[in-house]
């Protein structure tokens, strides 16, 4: 029998057979969820497909968007206190407009979260971009910035909450030019400093992991009276 | 009267059969990471009069199986399911998005004749 596919996919949502060529790590709190999902199906515990308990958000889609953008040099190394310069791009476009953003949480993973190998105390900066990002001039011009936090080592993962922005985005997509992420050292450096940070700096490239995760509410599948009383 | 109702063997009576879907028989292996398939189940079997004054069926089946048998021109109450359960699915997007995905009703949990 010629299984009649598209019929299937397009009941899934999707409007053809996905065929990644790149496998994208699953972050533990997605596994997490399907996790208790697949228990509570198994145990037959009714439960709210429209309102993620791990999150404490609305939302019956989870979408993790990987970062799209690129690394940044500037010229001025040296006397910049610069240690590393990205631009951050997330396409929404999956995201149809019906769909309602609950929640989009940006996670930047800055490496292994161990007390070997500590660095200087950074500063993180992340910037709306307002205009696009012309080739040939390093740094776009950054817009507003919403976050300037010192960075002590070491880290794992931070957090960021991206929801006006992804709606500003999704909104208007024209406006999605993605963010620019800056690390800098802070306090002075001199000399003797300056060899390892190149070393901390490349490092920090290497490991740096962005995606954002993003919850949307379908209205059509998950009705204000669809949430089961707890 | 008491209207001699037809017998039926067990095994022909509406009951939930095992199906289980194997998302590698369709070749979708490569896109969705878990799970790698789930049972679906289906619903099939006769709904004869005496099947509906027992299982779980609705009024209206035991109407129309009663007409069915005034008049077989009226067909049979059907097997169809009476409680379903969902599924939640993780794959990956031709944009290399990994998505998280409830869908109702893909799980037969029962059966009956409605």
């Amino acid at each position: 029998l010629r299984f009649r596919e598209h019929v299937f996919l397009k009941f899934l949502g999707l409007d053809k057979v996905p065929s990644p060529q790149k496998f994208q790590p699953v972050p533990y709190i997605m596994k997490k969820i399907f996790q208790d999902q697949e228990a509570a199906a198994t145990t037959g515990v009714s439960q709210d497909l429209c309102y993620v308990k791990e999150l404490g958000v609305r939302g019956n889609v989870l979408r993790l968007l990987p970062d799209q953008g690129f690394f940044l040099y500037s010229e001025n190394f040296s006397e910049a206190s610069s240690c590393l310069q990205k631009l951050l791009y997330f396409n929404l476009s999956a995201i149809k407009d019906k769909k309602q953003l609950t929640m989009a949480q940006l996670g930047l993973d800055l490496g292994p979260n161990t007390y070997y190998n500590l660095g200087p105390e950074m500063e993180l900066a992340l910037s709306l971009v307002q205009e696009p990002h012309v080739w040939g001039r390093f740094i776009p011009k950054p817009g507003k910035m919403f976050v300037l936090q010192s960075v002590p080592w070491p880290q794992g993962v931070l957090y960021f909450n991206l929801l006006d922005v992804a709606k500003d985005w999704n909104d208007n997509h024209q406006k999605n030019l993605g963010l620019f992420l800056e690390m800098l050292v802070k306090g002075d450096r001199d000399a003797g400093v300056n060899f390892q940070l190149e070393d901390i700096c490349a490092r920090l490239r290497r490991s740096l992991h962005a995606s954002l995760l993003v919850v949307t509410l379908n209205p059509e599948q998950c009705h204000p009276s669809s949430r089961k009383r707890r | 009267a008491a209207i001699p109702a037809p017998y039926a063997s067990c095994k022909n009576l509406c009951h939930r059969h095992q199906l289980f879907i194997n998302f590698r028989d369709l070749g979708w292996h490569k896109w969705i990471i878990a799970p790698k398939g789930f049972m679906a189940n289906y619903c099939h079997g006769d709904c004869p009069f005496s099947m509906t004054t027992s299982l779980n069926s609705s009024n209206y089946a035991f109407m129309q199986a009663l007409m069915h048998v005034v008049d077989p021109a009226i067909p049979q109450a059907v097997c169809i399911p009476t409680k379903l359960s969902p599924i939640s699915m993780l794959y990956q997007d031709n944009d290399d998005n990994v998505i998280l995905r409830h869908y109702e009703d893909m799980v037969v949990d029962e059966c009956g004749c409605g």
